[in-house]
């Protein structure tokens, strides 16, 4: 359902930094799929090209076999809408509206109404431990609450494929568990999962992990044990 | 060295949130000490009220034995830039200075030298491994690195006392090892070291774990091992 053929990404700059450097990847429906490596080899953006928020310098990207490259801006902004589910390394909520709110606001142009959209919102919430925290502005929040926002935004409109940036760095273990739990249930539901995490012992218990290092692909393995 | 008496910070709201909730705790002088607890469980309100970076509601703070509802805000101020060196969990980087800008604006008002401070501020970035990243502004860096040069601004300065907010959330590992071991040696050489984490390992192999529930102190413990 994802495909990455040949895939740079160049930034300009003495001396120009190339994030992601020659990456070829395929990432089939349903799978559920750890990304790792150390701090600036390139996961985050690698992730948002996959994610089509960034379009690669060269090389290609298939998204549902679609050639990403032929499509305008705003199809891209279609295609993403209504299948991608974006989780942010810096969460990026909005500051002037609610937790809820924020949630809801990853419901828009759907036909869905206000009514639904602040039900399922907040049930989302619930899910992700925020039901006491509905009404709250993010600077009314703590770290791992904005996070957690965050994630629930991502995952209202149950979107078929889900692409995580650290979703628990902020976390304490036992709330990260919940999030890992959630995670895995929406697999077991379909839906294709990425999750770019330092923590591995969450990377070790996903079915795939790949590594990457200065914008390389260093490995890619497959979990035996079932 | 910090000491806080019946301390309690409460937003007011519909309903208040008592983030801390009356705690009392005294940190000697060059301890090394962690605070854990969930995620909104009043660590960062904790951290900022000792940092004096907030106020209490009610309750005392005494840094260095002086009473700090006694001072004004300038004198706060100036005890905070002198003696303390805070690690936000949020970066809060100035977005428009490189990265050894950003660190470099960490020793403004001491009579250093601008080719000092700058000297300075590139030595602490190598030593957290930014070297290559000395002109980038905090848009062109990745979570980690961000991360990172938020944690050599508030060390460039020696600071006496150090106060850091998940230093190592967005770090891998290998990278969030050598911040540990850097916070190690600043404590060998005298510095006081309060580190909230959710990183059990981190926290464990710290001389003292506090740990925050609902705003209270739910345990205060000390190893015993070497
Ligand atoms: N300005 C505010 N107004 C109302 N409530 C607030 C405000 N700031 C924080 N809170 C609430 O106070 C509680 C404690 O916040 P705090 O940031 O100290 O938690 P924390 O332990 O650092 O959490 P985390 O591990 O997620 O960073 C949270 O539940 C949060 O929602
Ligand atoms: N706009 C930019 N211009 C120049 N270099 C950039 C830009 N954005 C990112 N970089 C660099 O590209 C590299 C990869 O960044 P990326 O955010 O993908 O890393 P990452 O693996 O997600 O790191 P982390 O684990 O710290 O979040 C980093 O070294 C970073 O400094
Ligand atoms: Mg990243
Ligand atoms: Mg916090």
């Amino acid at each position: 359902v994802l495909e990455l053929r040949r895939v740079v990404r160049q930034y300009e700059g003495t001396p120009p930094v190339r994030a992601v450097d020659n990456v070829d990847l395929r990432i089939a429906t349903g799978e559920l799929v750890a990304i790792v490596g150390p701090s600036g080899s390139g996961k985050s953006t690698l992730l948002n090209l996959i994610g089509t928020l960034d379009r690669p310098t060269s090389g290609r990207l298939f998204v549902d076999g679609v050639d990403t490259s032929e499509l305008s801006d705003s199809a891209l902004a279609g295609l993403r809408s209504a299948r991608i589910g974006f989780v942010f390394q810096q969460f990026h909520l909005l500051s002037g509206m609610t937790a809820v709110e924020n949630v809801a606001a990853g419901l828009l142009y759907r036909g869905i109404s206000r009514t639904e959209r602040r039900k399922r919102s907040t049930e989302v919430l619930k899910r992700v431990g925020l039901g006491h925290r509905l009404s709250h502005l993010p600077n009314k929040l703590s770290g791992g609450e904005r996070q957690r926002v965050a994630i629930a935004r991502a995952l209202v409109g149950d979107p078929a494929i889900v692409l995580a940036d650290e979703p628990t760095g902020n976390l304490d273990s036992k709330t990260s568990n919940e999030i890992v739990e959630l995670m895995h249930r929406l697999h077991a539901d379909g839906s294709t999962i990425v999750v770019i995490t330092h923590d591995k012992e969450l990377a070790a218990n996903l079915p795939r992990q790949i590594s990457i290092r200065d914008g390389k692909l260093e490995s890619d393995s497959t979990n035996r044990t079932p």
